[in-house]
């Protein structure tokens, strides 16, 4: 899903996910097939960062947690604690 | 400096505030800016003066728009030129100082946030830090850095030179009795060392494997482990780097081999010994504690309890002692009628358990007691079938070989 609109805010969820480092630019240039794996890899990566139920698929938990006012710097989900503490 | 682990010589970083929000004001936000920044020793130029008289700051605060999104923290040191970045706080969305929960984000608490990225934090997937990538309302009026914050400017930065063990290595002494009334001692335990000594050679850092906990429980879907003047912080099985750490370091005027310990549903934390019990605001005592147990309802056990338990599902709190237990109503601070009643409705459960917590989904509550846990269906109303099980193996990780055998020499790293 690219985008939902239920709301009066359109959210661009590739583009939510590539800010905040869930998703690597170069990821996505594949086929279609495999570009659905990596979103929900990286859906799946968010969900676990933030301490919601992992189910890699866009529910509305997790929307509504990407439409939640955050901090622009990105997340290191996948770097270890001990890096989480370095910047 | 952070990443490459350099020290920064100077005491003075200086730093200028270009610009304010207007939904804020000028005032207000460079109060909220200042209240954030001036704990550490950070000089402010005028931003006007800075930009008059060239004179060099580190840190320009402006306000940016990014994206749309509220903050983005981005510092670069430049020795030789202004620095070229912003550290910057972005007012997209409601801001404001001192605000009801879920009515906008405190300025006060996105500088802190920001701060903290500036200082070398990155984001935490811990929910309840400042620095998790979400804005979550927190009281600012007597604001303390949450846990998991300090530990993670603390691992840069280092602990308070106070907070520091003994350089020098601590005596060894042989281990002797001590004539404690606390509830261990009647479960005849190994003799037990003064309580200013620590029990074992070396570091004097118990290691998990050894067992014989004072009492378990369960905070933020974390495992807390007490022994003596240590506790251990477990996720999955697996014990938190840096722990064991000291109890007064964290919640500083509790006593070491506290009986119990629970999480009321207003996140604070209760702790019990002998007669009497504490309550901490994340790491800070409230004012007035301890007080006396009887105070807390007039009907528990004077001389102290052994285990307590919060039951989310009902909203209920047990206390447990020997072979009784009660039930206790939190908002009307007194025990239930009919309280206490005999243990043996908890079919299976021995006598005197030291811990008991409720498992994430609600269905089963573990006890547990000495080196070993009980697993109690809520629905059935009595212990899984294969029970008891160690503890030491199934919670702490530790497996056969480890168990019993630390504390002869080889230590591993269970630490």
């Amino acid at each position: 899903v690219v985008s939902v609109c239920a709301e009066d805010r359109t959210l661009m969820v590739e583009t939510w996910l590539k800010t905040y480092g869930y998703l690597l630019p170069h990821a996505i240039r594949t086929s279609d097939l495999w570009q659905e794996t990596v979103l929900q890899a990286a859906v799946a990566s968010m969900q676990r960062f933030y301490g919601i139920p992992v189910t890699g698929r866009l529910d509305q938990t997790t929307v509504e947690w990407m439409r939640k006012p955050r901090c622009g710097v990105p997340d290191h989900p996948h770097a270890s604690r001990h890096q989480r503490k370095r910047r | 400096f952070a990443l490459t682990g350099q020290k920064w010589r100077d005491r003075k970083i200086s730093y200028s505030i270009s610009n304010f929000t207007p939904k804020v004001g000028e005032k207000d936000t460079q109060r909220a800016i200042r209240r954030a920044f001036g704990s550490l020793s950070w000089l402010e130029n005028l931003c006007s003066a800075s930009a008059e008289d060239g004179m060099k700051v580190l840190v320009l605060l402006g306000h940016l728009v990014l994206l749309g999104h509220l903050g983005h923290a981005n510092i670069c040191y430049c020795p030789c030129c202004w620095a070229e970045e912003l550290s910057s706080i972005t007012p997209v969305e409601q801001q404001g100082l001192k605000l009801p929960p879920s009515s906008g984000n405190d300025l006060f608490l996105v500088a802190v946030h920001e701060l903290g990225h500036a200082l070398g934090l990155e984001h935490s997937n811990d929910p309840s830090a400042i620095m998790a990538p979400f804005y979550q309302y927190m009281d600012t009026h007597n604001f303390k850095l949450p846990l998991d914050d300090l530990q993670g400017i603390q691992k840069i930065y280092g602990v308070p030179t106070a907070m520091m063990e003994p350089t020098r290595p601590l005596p060894t002494l042989p281990t002797r009795r001590t004539p404690s009334t606390s509830k261990h001692d009647r479960h005849s335990r190994p003799p037990r060392p003064p309580a200013d000594r620590p029990a074992l050679p070396g570091n004097g850092r118990p290691n998990i494997c050894d067992g014989n906990f004072n009492t378990v429980a369960f905070f933020r879907r974390e495992m807390f482990v007490f022994k003596d003047r240590w506790f251990w912080r477990l996720r999955n099985n697996k014990v938190q780097e840096g722990y064991p750490m000291q109890i007064d370091q964290f919640w500083k005027g509790l006593p070491p081999r506290i009986d119990a310990t629970y999480e009321r549903p207003d996140g604070k934390f209760v702790f019990f010994k002998g007669d009497k019990y504490w309550v901490f605001k994340e790491v800070t005592a409230e004012p007035g504690y301890p007080r006396s147990l009887v105070e807390m309802g007039s009907t528990l056990p004077k001389d102290g309890i052994d285990t307590a338990l919060r039951w989310e599902p009902v909203g209920k709190t047990y206390f447990f002692k020997g072979d009784q237990y009660w039930r206790y109503n939190e908002e009307k601070h007194t025990t239930d009628p009919g309280y206490p009643k005999p243990m043996a409705v908890w079919k299976g459960i021995p006598d005197a358990p030291q811990g008991a917590f409720i498992s994430r989904e609600g269905h089963y509550t573990y006890f547990y007691r000495g080196k070993e846990y009980w697993k109690f269906d809520n629905q059935k109303l009595a212990v899984e079938p294969g029970y008891p099980k160690s503890v030491l193996r199934d919670w702490m990780g530790c497996d056969q070989s480890e168990v019993g055998r630390s504390g002869k020499g080889n230590r591993g790293d269970r630490q």
